[in-house]
């Protein structure tokens, strides 16, 4: 079934939250493999957030990834 | 800290300001951005050298969208600053988001203290990465906090970086955020909030949602920038939709999670005596439209229909609800049971019967 509007907008934040603050590769990387690498960037967040880690973007998650914050990457190198 | 530890090779680092934003007079921006690096300076051997013009370690600017590093920010709210781990160039470099409004206090929705941001960011500038602990300086998600920022965290990192500052006294840091399953841990107050269990300890608060398996943990100023860092006492009014939460001689009320005008008001309005300078738990029963303030070792009744103290009125928690003690910290009620807390104890009261019926760890509540 697709995905509700609010769902897409959730995943299109998840995104671009993972690949600014936790190195999430831009673009597909084959069938199936970009999901799961959202999944264990999702996990990387909510470990470093010390929330549940589910790999899901549960509504706790959302919420810390709308709050305001600092644009220096949580668990990357920065260049 | 950031990978290979990276950090200024001199304790004399230089600063320079580029532009200002329009939200504040430049001398609120000079101030705030000096008392951000002394934040540092206070714990480390650095020093900081301001520079007019030339090129300094941290050259610290204001921007808005894409603003010259191919690092845009992204208009109001969401990014709010950010700053490059030291090194030549870009290294150090601190920039703030021009799009968001900046303030030199705590107050207003959607505004940012630009103290605390820039602390947080110079930290970055510094070599400090960021923290997982919700109560530190270099956690990366915004938060409003009075005092000295930095965390026993934050001041461990910087000192593992430059060692300590030999000159000045020893500062207070904050503690780290009280950790649930701690078995001594105690609370501060416990109130319900439309079927939330909301728990007060220290700076920071626990939110226990029914259809949430997950506890979150926040700090009180992100959620509630007016009310105090320490909370005293909390219950929940659920005919007049309001929270009442206690700090001290001052009380607040919460509709939601906003909090109503006119407050804060003086506990004393509510029929206490003067001498009373600290709620130290309160609790709504439901049954009775009665809610209970429990103060040293008495407590009183308030009427919250007729909106009057009961007379008869302290009365000793001893005496009336023997085999908790005469104390207090936090209380809550459900479907006819009191949950009391003192310390790292939880007793489970009938209210009808008067008796202790079960006796847990306070920290049951919490999955521990």
């Amino acid at each position: 079934k697709p995905l509700s509007t609010e769902e897409t907008n959730k995943v299109l934040l998840a995104e671009k939250y993972l690949r600014r603050f936790y190195r999430m590769p831009v673009g597909l990387q084959g069938e199936g493999k970009a999901s799961d690498l959202m999944h264990q960037k999702i996990r990387e967040m909510q470990e470093f957030f010390r929330l549940e880690v589910t790999g899901n973007l549960d509504d706790n998650t959302v919420k810390v990834m709308e709050m305001a914050r600092c644009g220096v990457p949580d668990v990357a190198e920065y260049n | 800290h950031f990978p290979r530890d990276l950090k200024w090779e001199s304790t004399n680092v230089t600063f320079r300001i580029l532009n200002y934003t329009a939200d504040l007079n430049p001398k609120d921006v000079d101030r705030a951005l000096r008392n951000a690096l002394s934040v540092w300076s206070k714990v480390t051997p650095l020093k900081f050298q301001r520079l007019y013009t030339g090129n300094a370690d941290i050259m610290i600017s204001f921007g808005s969208k894409e603003h010259g590093d191919h690092n845009p920010f992204d208009g109001p709210g969401g990014l709010l600053a950010h700053a490059y781990p030291p090194g030549k160039g870009l290294g150090g470099d601190t920039h703030f988001d021009e799009d968001e409004n900046w303030t030199k206090d705590s107050h207003g929705n959607k505004k940012f203290n630009l103290f605390f941001v820039a602390a947080h960011e110079f930290g970055h500038a510094l070599g400090m990465a960021h923290s997982s602990d919700p109560g530190s300086l270099m956690y990366p998600v915004y938060s409003y906090a009075q005092g000295f920022p930095l965390s026993v965290d934050d001041i461990e990192g910087i000192q593992s970086l430059y060692g300590k500052n030999p000159d000045h006294e020893k500062f207070k840091p904050k503690p780290v955020a009280p950790d649930k399953c701690d078995p001594e841990l105690s609370f501060d107050a416990i109130t319900e909030l439309r079927g939330e269990t909301i728990i007060f300890k220290d700076r920071f608060y626990w939110r226990i949602h029914p259809n949430m398996i997950e506890i979150e943990q926040t700090l009180i100023k992100s959620t509630w920038p007016d009310i105090p860092n320490k909370v005293d006492a909390a219950y929940e009014n659920p005919e007049k939709d309001i929270v009442i939460i206690f700090s001290g001689i001052r009380m607040w009320a919460l509709n939601g999670y906003n909090i109503v005008d006119g407050f804060p008001k003086y506990i004393h309005k509510l029929g206490l005596p003067k001498r009373v300078r600290k709620i130290d738990a309160a609790v709504n029963i439901r049954d009775t439209g009665k809610t209970l303030l429990f103060v040293d070792e008495e407590y009183w009744s308030y009427d919250e229909q007729m909106a009057t103290m009961d007379s008869g009125y302290p009365r000793s928690i001893e005496e009336d609800f023997p085999g908790i003690g005469d104390e207090v910290d936090a209380a809550a009620y459900h479907y006819g049971y009191l949950s009391l807390y003192h310390k790292h104890t939880q007793f489970e009261y009938n209210y009808d019967a008067r008796k202790v019926i079960s006796i847990l760890r306070a920290n049951s509540i919490l999955n521990c």
